[in-house]
């Protein structure tokens, strides 16, 4: 089963 | 430039509904989340993009969407428009001239202090690069939304195949590179350094190419469990999105 992954694993916040 | 400016004003309502105007002396950059902080979206609209472009400062104007929407359905489609804020402003002022008739008319809009997540986004080295119609990549993403929640793109050796696979069946479609002298935009590239097999939900996708409008063609970057780049390129400056894929943990 496929999961949505978030962008916050990886982009950094500034 | 200006319609330009309504249509992206008419998409940004559609996926997000405050962010902040970053206004510099290059031009103004927008970037927000959606809130489930799996698309991400960053618009360029570069100071040649303006007739008129001026900057002292760098100035955040934080700005209910929505509002700002129901100014812009004040103005003429050809009617000018300029935006007006002081070095600290609290509300920006949106003009709109019609030349022709001598006709000004001038609003103003109260600003808000927005706390985002602003997100630094490294430049990438990418497994593969497509480049195709915006039109026709609209259109394979209308068509497979109909039979799935998840769009599989496969890019193998100049072909890349996009995938569909849901309870009443499934559907894909193969684009391969083409080359269209007379009209350029009609052509199709396909870069590869290595194959890619991402899966993406198609409900944002179906945001991204709301975008469609402001481009002929799309640019799309993908690697593997990487967040992919759609990007469609405007007259000075451009519109990107950033898409988290789905993948098996």
């Amino acid at each position: 089963k496929l999961k949505q992954t978030s962008l916050m694993s990886f982009f950094s916040k500034s | 430039m200006l319609e330009a400016k309504f249509d992206e004003a008419s998409l940004f309502k559609k996926v997000i509904q405050l962010c902040n105007f970053n206004c510099t002396e290059h031009g103004i950059t927008v970037q927000a989340v959606d809130d489930s902080r799996v698309l991400l979206v960053s618009l360029l609209v570069g100071e040649d993009a303006f007739s008129s472009y001026r900057c002292d400062r760098n100035i955040t104007l934080g700005v209910d969407l929505a509002s700002l929407a129901k100014v812009l359905k004040c103005g003429n489609n050809s009617d000018s428009l300029t935006l007006i804020a002081e070095d600290t402003p609290d509300s920006v002022l949106v003009v709109f001239e019609d030349t022709e008739k001598d006709r000004i008319s001038e609003y103003s809009l109260k600003l808000m202090d927005i706390e985002s997540d602003f997100l630094n986004i490294d430049d990438m080295d990418y497994d593969s690069v497509i480049t195709q119609p915006a039109t026709d990549f609209q259109k394979i993403c209308r068509d497979l939304s109909q039979l799935s929640d998840s769009l599989n793109v496969l890019v193998t050796k100049d072909t890349v195949k996009f995938v569909a696979t849901g309870d009443i069946g499934s559907g894909s479609v193969i684009v391969k590179p083409f080359t269209d002298l007379d009209k350029s935009e009609n052509s199709v590239r396909v870069e590869l350094n290595k194959a890619v097999n991402l899966t993406f939900g198609l409900k944002y996708l179906l945001d991204i190419i709301k975008g469609t409008s402001l481009s002929q063609s799309i640019t799309i970057k993908l690697a593997d469990k990487t967040p992919a780049l759609f990007e469609f390129k405007l007259s000075s400056g451009y519109l990107r999105f950033y898409l988290a894929p789905k993948f098996d943990e």
